[in-house]
C-alpha cells in the first residue's frame, strides 16, 4: 500500500523543499518508489531534483486544471526509484482559479488515487501558505510531517497550523495524522536553537523526530546543481541527518 | 509628504519581517516617525515589535473588513517614533474574504490615505505570497523593497515576483517603483553566498543596495525578547548593516 505524505508549514523558508527533496531521496535509494508533487508555484522542489521549471510544456497546474493526466506530467530524475511531478510558476494562476471551482480542495486527491499503487511514497511539497494549494495537500495525505526551523518567528505559526489541521481533518479529510515535526537548520552554536527545540518537545511530547537537521551549507547549495544531498554529498552530517529521519518515517509507518 | 515603502518576496523565510523591522527602528530612531503595518497572518513583525498578536481586541483585519479605523488599532511600541498597525492569527479569514469584496486589491490603499500625514515612513510587510494580502500592500506603496536571501533557491523566484509587479503596475498602481533589493543572511564563508550576490547583481545593476545583512544570530535571537535589533544589541554586525540600509534608504527618496 502507498504511504502519502504532505510536508507543510506556513511559515515560509523552514526547510519544507530540502525535506521534501532529501528525504524523497534516501526513501528511493532505500529501494522504495517514490514519487515527489511540487505544489509550490516557486517549484523549488522540482529544481531541487534537476528539472528546469521554466522550460515545462505541461504541470501540476494542468492536472489540477482537468488537463493533463497526472500519470502524463510524471518525470524521472536523476535518482533511482525517485520521480516528480513538478510545478511551474502557472500554478500561481491556480490560487484563485480554485476558488470557484467544483471540488476546490480535492482535486490533488481525487488525482492521486488514479495513480497511487504505483508508488510506495508520495510526499506533496507545499508553498508557505493556508490557501487552496496548501488545502490540496493537506487533503490528498493520510500522513502531516511539518518542518519546524530552529528560530523563534517559526514557533509562532505552529498553533496557527495545528488550528487548520484540526479543520481539514473535521471538514475534508479525516485520516489525516501528524506523523512528526523534524527540527531544522539547527545551529548547535546558539542557544536559541535548544531553546527552541524544548518548547517544541513541550508542546508535542512523542511527536518531535529524534533527528535533527543541522544548518550545513552543503545542503543549500546541492539545489544549484539540480541535485538531492544524497547526490550531492552523501556523507556531510546534513545528508545523514537525513538518511536517519528516513528511517524514522519507515518505521513509524 | 510621506513615503510608503512595501517590503515583499513570495520566497519565504528571506528576511521580509527582519528588514520591515530593524529598518523601521532605525529610520525612527534617525527621528522619523514611522508606521509598521503588518499583513501577514502570522504576525511575526507584531511580536518582533513586542506585541503579542495573541492577545488583540483588533487588529488590521478588522480594518480591511469595515469594522474598524485604522488609527484606532494603532500602537507604540518600545521604540521612540515607531508605530505598528499590528496582524493576527484572524487576517487568514481575510485572504478568500477579500476575493468576493468591493475594491478587494485596494482597501488598505484607501485606509493608508486616511492616516498618511502623520508618519514620515510607512513600511508594509507581506506574507510569503502573491496572494491578495500581499496585492493590497504592493497596490499601497510607491517604493517596493525586496529583500533577497543569498541562496540559491532565492533567485528563482525573483522573476516570478517581477512578472507580478509589472501587472500591478499596469492594473492597480502605476506608481509603485523598485527601490531596491537587499541582500539578506550572507555567510562570507561560503561561495554560494557571493555567486548569488553577483547574479542578483547582473539582472538588476544599480538596484542592489550597497548594504549586505550578514547572518548575525542577534538577528535571529532579538525577535524572541519582542526587540528590534537597535534595542536588543545595537553594536552588532546585523545591527550595523540595517543602520546602513536606512541611510541608503532615506537617501534615495
Ligand atoms: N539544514 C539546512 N542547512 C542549511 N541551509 C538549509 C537547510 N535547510 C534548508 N536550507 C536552505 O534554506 C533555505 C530555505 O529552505 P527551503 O527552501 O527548503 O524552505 P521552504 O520551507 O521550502 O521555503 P518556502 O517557504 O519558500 O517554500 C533554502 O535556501 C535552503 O537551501
Ligand atoms: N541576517 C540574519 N541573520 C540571521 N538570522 C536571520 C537574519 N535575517 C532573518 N533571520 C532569521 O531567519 C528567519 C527568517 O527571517 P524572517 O522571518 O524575517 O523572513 P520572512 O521573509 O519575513 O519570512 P516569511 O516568509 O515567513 O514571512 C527568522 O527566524 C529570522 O529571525
Ligand atoms: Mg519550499
Ligand atoms: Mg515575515
Amino acid at each position: 500500500s502507498t504511504r502519502t505524505l504532505v510536508i507543510a508549514n506556513q511559515k515560509g523558508g523552514v526547510g519544507k523543499t530540502t525535506t521534501t527533496v532529501n528525504l524523497g531521496s534516501w526513501l528511493a535509494l532505500d529501494g522504495y518508489k517514490t514519487l515527489i508533487v511540487d505544489i509550490d508555484p516557486q517549484g523549488n522542489a522540482t529544481s531541487g531534483l534537476g528539472v528546469d521549471p521554466k522550460g515545462l510544456e505541461k504541470c501540476i497546474y494542468d492536472v489540477l486544471m482537468g488537463k493533463e493526466t497526472l500519470g502524463s506530467i510524471v518525470l524521472e530524475t536523476i535518482v533511482d526509484n525517485l520521480y516528480v511531478a513538478p510545478a511551474s510558476f502557472r500554478l500561481v494562476g491556480a490560487q484563485v482559479e480554485l476558488v470557484s471551482m467544483m471540488s476546490r480542495e480535492t482535486r490533488l486527491k481525487n488525482l492521486l488515487e488514479t495513480i497511487k499503487g504505483d508508488y510506495h511514497f508520495i510526499i506533496i511539497d507545499c508553498p508557505p501558505s493556508l490557501g487552496l494549494l496548501t488545502l490540496n495537500g493537506l487533503t490528498s495525505a493520510d500522513e502531516l510531517i511539518i518542518p519546524v526551523q530552529c528560530e523563534y518567528y517559526a514557533l509562532e505559526g505552529l498553533s496557527q497550523l495545528l488550528e487548520s489541521i484540526d479543520q481539514v481533518k473535521k471538514f475534508l479529510n479525516p485520516n489525516l495524522e501528524l506523523a512528526g515535526l523534524v527540527m531544522t537548520m539547527h545551529d548547535s552554536r546558539t542557544k536559541i536553537g535548544q531553546q527552541v527545540i524544548e518548547e517544541v518537545k513541550k508542546h508535542f511530547p512523542d511527536k518531535v523526530y529524534s533527528s535533527i537537521i543541522p544548518r550545513s551549507v552543503r545542503l543549500s547549495e546541492a539545489p544549484s546543481f539540480g541535485q538531492p544531498i544524497t547526490h550531492y554529498d552523501a556523507l556531510s552530517r546534513g545528508a545523514i541527518a537525513y538518511k536517519d529521519l528516513a528511517k524514522e518515517v519507515v518505521g513509524h509507518g
